[in-house]
């Protein structure tokens, strides 16, 4: 069987915030390591990929590798009936048609106990491969929830460019421009609140601001977030949650015809 | 005029 109880409920219910409004339906694998998803939103433009690791859990037991194939909808609709403070339990049998989340209250007096049905979803998984980043920016999730809102407000794509200045981020649309340039903080010891970047080439690239928004539905999880910029390639925003894992976000950039 | 692209383009099939 499979079970997963995770003391902070809290969590698995802002893992389910963060995808629910980009991926339709997906695949859930437990495996001895944890549990991890990845998939690709409905437009194939962009993918997330989640690691909840199995150390995180306490206790968690896969004794086969599973796949619960999820409809996101469904599920966010049932972590929405978990309580912030309550202990949320993942359960499954080894060759499973519903899964089973449990809502214990702290002090146990109340537990809600919700089976969903499981879907059979044949997923494609694509192959990230290990990229060497032109610019690594490192920033207050919030900070980079708010440049997302308010370059909105502007246009529908915003422009990264990365060099030793810093790092500024642009919007054009028919009022005009917008600009929002960020100097890295004179520590660099990444802690809350800074601003680091890791310059090895200047780098300037489009990006569709909607998805990027999508993306900052994570920000509850995490107090930093991590946009790794390369030429060409999807830029990766990543939110490590302490103590469980992370998650990832790839969005292939707008290229100029 | 801007291009999207898709990401599978990026990463490969596994």
């Amino acid at each position: 069987m499979f079970e997963a109880r995770l003391v902070q409920g809290s969590l698995m219910k802002k893992f389910m915030e963060a995808i629910k409004d980009l991926v339709k339906e997906a695949n859930w694998d437990c495996t001895g390591t944890g549990i991890s998803l990845q998939a690709m939103d409905t437009s194939h433009v962009s993918l997330v990929s989640l690691l909840l690791r199995s150390d995180g859990f306490d206790p968690y037991r896969c004794d086969r590798n599973i796949s619960l194939g999820i409809n996101m909808e469904s599920m966010a609709k049932i972590m929405k009936c978990a309580s912030n403070d309550d202990v949320i339990t993942i359960r499954s049998e080894d060759h499973p048609d519903n899964v089973t989340f449990v809502f214990e209250s702290p002090n146990q007096e109340k537990v809600c106990d919700y089976e969903m049905k499981l879907m059979d979803i044949d997923s494609e998984h694509l192959g990230i491969p290990d990229t060497e980043y032109d610019a690594i920016i490192s920033m207050p999730a919030s900070e980079f929830q708010r440049i997302c809102r308010d370059l909105s407000n502007i246009g529908d794509s915003v422009k990264i460019t990365c060099n030793k200045d810093g790092v500024q981020f642009s919007a054009q649309g028919d009022t005009g421009i917008g600009k929002i340039a960020l100097k890295q903080n004179a520590v660099i010891d990444k802690e809350d609140g800074q601003v680091s970047i890791e310059l090895n080439d200047p780098v300037s690239l489009t990006f569709a601001l909607r998805y990027l928004t999508f993306f900052t539905k994570a920000t509850p999880l995490a107090s930093t977030v991590t946009l790794s910029v390369s030429a060409k390639n999807p830029v990766a925003v990543e939110y490590r949650v302490d103590d469980i894992g992370y998650i990832r976000y790839y969005l292939a950039p707008k290229i100029e015809e | 005029c801007e291009l999207q692209t898709l990401i599978r383009e990026y990463f490969k099939s596994q």
